[in-house]
């Protein structure tokens, strides 16, 4: 039997092809977060740069990220010729459980939000990019070294609340439909439990 | 957040992917988070120096390159 060959690099098909529309929505909550201005005036400029259909949407309530998630999602489906990816950016405070608070103070999970694009017919084997800025946890990691010790020590001995990798792993396992999650890139900005600066 | 300039992630962020837009994304991405890794925060509260890692979690099938 001859083995099968792997994929090279070279291949056409091992890359994704982004000949179509690319979509970008950037739901940012700029009230009480100093400097977010500037992030987000950064990310407008390089999604056109690279060729993404930008909208913006700043201050939104828990309830305006979902509604708009829907409604993007609806607009990619609705779109007349190929979309080829999708870039969500998600700016706002953040807690440990995944949850982001909208300008109301109200929590939305952005794993459901990250759910909801994933169910875009238009996106089925397209790209889906998540960039999310926002704290994942109270945590601040002191890096490596003596001065790390205590911090790491205490990390071991973290309270209830604050999920252990084998219980996001459990999560994923056990979630309906996580099997058919693909092509999802998620970039964090704080590693889980900590503090995004 | 520096009030300023904004923060870290996106401003590095946007710093390598102007730098090599046809990259592979996921290798651009790992670049950044090697650059912020190395960065040490002090953050107004804090007499301490602080770091920041960032978390790239990935179920892509193929290369993914913007430009």
């Amino acid at each position: 039997v001859e083995p099968r060959r792997p994929e090279s690099d070279s291949r056409p098909s091992a890359q994704y092809d982004l000949s179509g529309t690319r979509a970008a929505l950037l739901l940012a909550v700029i009230q009480d977060r100093l400097g977010a201005e500037h992030d987000v005036a950064a990310l407008v400029d390089l999604c056109q740069a690279l060729g993404f259909k930008v909208i913006l949407r700043t201050d939104p309530t828990a309830q305006a990220f979902r509604e708009e998630l829907v409604q993007f999602r609806e607009k990619l489906d609705a779109h007349k010729g190929p979309v080829s990816c999708a870039l969500l950016a998600l700016m706002a405070h953040g807690g440990p459980q995944g949850q982001l608070l909208g300008v109301d103070g109200q929590e939305v999970q952005s794993e459901m939000l990250v759910q909801e694009l994933n169910c875009c017919q238009a996106l089925r084997g397209r790209p889906k990019v998540f960039l999310l800025q926002a704290c994942r946890g109270g945590n601040r990691d002191p890096g490596v070294g003596p001065r790390a010790l205590p911090w790491y020590r205490r990390w071991l001995r973290a309270p209830p609340g604050i999920p252990t990798q084998a219980d996001v792993l459990q999560v994923h396992v056990d979630a309906p439909g996580s099997t058919g999650q693909a092509d999802i890139l998620i970039f964090y900005s704080a590693a889980e439990g900590c503090v995004a600066y | 957040r520096d009030e300023e300039k904004g923060s870290d992630f996106v401003q590095t962020l946007v710093e390598v992917m102007r730098a090599n837009p046809g990259g592979d994304f996921i290798e651009l991405l790992t670049e950044v988070n090697r650059r912020v890794c190395e960065l040490d925060v002090l953050g107004p509260d804090s007499v301490e120096r602080r770091k920041a890692c960032l978390e790239i979690r990935s179920s892509l099938r193929r290369r993914l390159c913007l430009q």
